[in-house]
């Protein structure tokens, strides 16, 4: 009889206990082993065949990795959002050394003017990349400094600019509409600006990171993801279900604490760490 | 909200005085989805679920509650249970001063706003703390708690470049023994449960210093996670306290029940946004609400 094969109910029980514990959420857990399931019954799929189903099933919600789109004339202009503590800041000095590495002139922007000594922390980070950092007093209007930045920028010729933005919670209409006023801003001094709004999101975020992203992606559009503290135990299981729901890519991960802990987004090595 | 789950799985129980098996594991399945999109960890929520489930069957229907009120009820009663015990705002204090407390946890889950707060809350019920700076790694760490501390009246120790956390945690203990101060608030580096080298100096200070709270301080946007971070660094430091932080989102917090199920400690205080003043005890029953959604 077609697709009547027995299915190791235990096997099964227990990939998904570990797609849950990466943080994928109920809904798509029980949605990849429903599929798993199906395929195990047809197929008559055993522990480590139901394991590759499952490792299939994940990697093929990642198309292949196109290059960020083309920049027309002036910077390209980056925005580093998300939550607070997520690791924008050191991320944004990763993304600025790696400009510098590639050979493009880069700048960054001290544009979280609200937290104490924020402005500091980017500035001894942009001491360590070697790269100039345009920051003004704490407590400036942060859409001032990016309007700065980027004349600054376009009379100069520079390749790159990375804004750093003060962590935000998706819930403050008001720090969500300075986000939208930094973005229009940036699009006026520099047509197609912001040309990457990246999400940055921690890996041991559960949940809530689907909530994050619809939040930020109302208020900013966001153009790609930054998965933060994959060095830890936390698989961030969570961007998986925000690039299913928003489309939106995972571009880098970040893997520790220092200037060169960031790498490009790996879809198998990623889907490795979620089925565990 | 689950309220509303359940009555609709419990309609077909109208006029039975007991709760039968295959509506109560309906109603199981519902709770569970609910807690794990509340980011309850896995195995926490089997186990509750399992007493959920034994008290369930073993209750006559209250004439009061319908069947999904009374299975509502258990659920929300075991939650509330399991986060409630332990004294929500109560610090230990030593009895020869200072109180030392460490403030300890992940990379970016509000130590250092923490440690200010606390001094704040500290200062308000008519103590004298010091707050120390002892993360010497991240960038401008040290600048940030001066900063804070300084804008609510905080002294903060002055370290001259010091590199080494132990030390810097004992000329807090030996400042405040000279000026007086009553308790000692030590913000340490961020660092990961799995980092040996960190974990050990986390050790090392806690030795220098013998402190009365070690106080971990959790994201309460943290997914399934919550129960690896916590139960390691309970493994090594013995944790005296939980503060849950950024409960001004959004998060439905499970995590709240995830570290308190998985090490026993009891939650403390909650930061509920950045400013220093938005510090409070932790209220289970409010917890218990977030959760269920
Ligand atoms: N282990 C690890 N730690 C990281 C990583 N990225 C950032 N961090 C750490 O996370 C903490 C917070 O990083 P920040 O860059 O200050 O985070 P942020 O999002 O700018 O924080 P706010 O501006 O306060 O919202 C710091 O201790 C960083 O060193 C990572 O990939 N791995
Ligand atoms: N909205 C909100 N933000 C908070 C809360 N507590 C801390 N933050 C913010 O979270 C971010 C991280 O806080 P920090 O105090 O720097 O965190 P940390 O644990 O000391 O970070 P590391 O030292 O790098 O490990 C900052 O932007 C804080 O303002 C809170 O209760 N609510
Ligand atoms: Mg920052
Ligand atoms: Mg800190």
């Amino acid at each position: 009889v077609l697709g009547s094969k027995a299915v190791d109910e235990d096997a099964i029980e227990e990939l998904e206990a570990s797609l849950l514990q990466a943080d994928l959420g109920p809904a798509l857990a029980s949605e990849v082993i429903g599929r798993v399931r199906e395929r195990a019954r047809k197929d008559g799929l055993d522990g480590e065949g139901l394991r590759g189903a499952v490792r299939e099933a994940l990697r093929a919600a990642f198309p292949p990795a196109g290059g960020p789109p083309a920049v027309g004339a002036g910077p390209r202009v980056s925005l580093v959002v998300g939550v607070n503590g997520g690791g924008k800041t050191t991320t944004v000095a990763k993304l600025a050394a790696r400009e510098r590495l590639a050979g493009r002139s880069v700048i960054l922007v001290a544009a979280d003017t609200f937290r104490a000594a924020a402005i500091d922390q980017l500035a001894t980070w942009a001491g360590r990349a070697g790269v100039e950092l345009v920051k003004q007093r704490e407590g400036a209007d942060p859409s001032a400094v990016v309007f700065d930045a980027l004349r600054a920028a376009r009379q100069r010729k520079i390749d790159t600019v990375l804004v750093d933005t003060a962590g935000r919670l998706h819930t403050k209409s008001n720090l969500m509409a300075e986000l939208g006023k930094m973005s229009r801003v940036a699009a006026r001094e520099v047509p197609g600006a912001p040309h990457d709004v990246l999400l940055v999101v921690d890996a041991t975020t559960g949940q809530n990171g689907l909530s994050q992203a619809q939040e930020f992606t109302r208020a900013a559009g966001i153009t790609g993801v930054v998965l933060t503290k994959l060095d830890g135990t936390a698989k961030g299981g969570v961007a998986l279900a925000i690039h299913r729901q928003l489309g939106v890519p995972i571009r880098y991960v970040g893997v520790g604490e220092g200037l060169d802990d960031l790498l490009d987004f790996d879809p198998d090595a990623y889907v490795d760490g979620l089925v565990g | 909200s689950l309220s509303e789950r359940m009555q609709g799985i419990f309609r077909s129980l109208s006029g039975q005085v007991r709760i039968n098996e295959s509506v109560l594991s309906d109603a199981l399945r519902e709770i569970r989805v609910a807690l794990l999109e509340a980011d309850v960890h896995v195995g926490v929520v089997r186990a509750l679920l399992e007493r959920v489930r034994a008290k369930a069957l073993g209750e006559e229907v209250l004439r009061s509650l319908s069947p999904a009120q009374m299975v509502v009820k258990i659920v929300r009663d075991e939650l509330t249970d399991l986060l409630g015990e332990g004294e929500p705002g109560r610090l230990k204090f030593a009895s020869r001063p200072p109180s030392v407390m460490l403030l300890v946890g992940l990379q970016g889950s509000g130590k250092t706003t923490t440690a200010a707060k606390l001094g704040l809350w500290l200062k308000g019920s008519g103590r004298y703390p010091l707050l120390v700076p002892a993360d010497v790694y991240r960038p401008a760490a040290i600048e940030q708690l001066v900063r804070v501390g300084k804008s609510v009246g905080l002294k903060v120790l002055e370290h001259a470049g010091d590199l080494d956390p132990v030390a810097i945690a004992r000329n807090g203990v030996l400042e405040a023994r000279r000026s007086g101060y009553d308790t000692v608030l030590v913000d340490t580096a961020g660092r990961l449960h799995i980092d040996d080298a960190l974990m050990d100096e986390l050790g090392r200070v806690r030795s220098a210093v013998e402190p009365v709270e070690i106080l971990f301080v959790a994201d309460a946007m943290t997914g399934q996670d919550a129960v690896r971070s916590a139960g390691e660094f309970h493994r090594a430091l013995g944790l005296t306290g939980i503060v849950l932080t950024k409960l001004d989102g959004d998060a439905r917090g499970g995590a709240a029940l995830s570290i308190r199920h998985a090490t026993g400690v009891p939650i403390k205080f909650v930061g509920v946004g950045e400013r220093p003043s938005e510090f409070e005890p932790f209220h289970p029953d409010r917890m218990v609400g977030r959760i269920l959604g």
